[in-house]
């Protein structure tokens, strides 16, 4: 994947089962990011495999004051890429029950 | 620890933490 700068990555095991997973998220690298990043920290977050958007989580990062509204693309971009990944995963995954 | 908690009005929770040194690109 584009590197956007932010890196997502899984907050715990992915046991392929459940919809919601643990991820967190922190800027590598601060350049590629069009507005002046707030040097908070990793943020740690659930998302829903089925129901939320990327896009929409990377909004809401935003309104609580992680991001500026300019770097909502790229933010939301680096969570679609790693959710991508993980449903990409979990398709090519057997379960070993059958 | 350092741990922060946000919510967001949409129900959201982030958790901020430190960035694992580790992990963060080489300068």
């Amino acid at each position: 994947a584009e590197d956007t700068g932010v890196r997502v990555e899984l907050n715990e095991e992915d046991d392929g089962k459940k919809s919601s997973i643990a991820l967190k998220l922190w800027v590598e690298d601060a350049k590629k990011l069009k507005g002046k990043y707030k040097d908070t920290g990793a943020i740690e977050f659930t998302f829903d495999l089925v129901n939320d958007i990327p896009e929409v989580v990377a909004q809401e990062m935003v309104e609580s004051g992680f991001f500026l509204d300019s770097d909502v693309k790229v933010v939301g971009k680096s969570i679609r890429d790693r959710v991508s990944l993980i449903k990409w995963r979990r398709e090519r995954t057997v379960s070993p029950t059958g | 620890s350092a741990t922060a908690q946000v919510v967001h009005s949409a129900g959201r929770r982030f958790i901020v933490s430190p960035v694992p040194e580790a992990r963060l690109k080489e300068q």
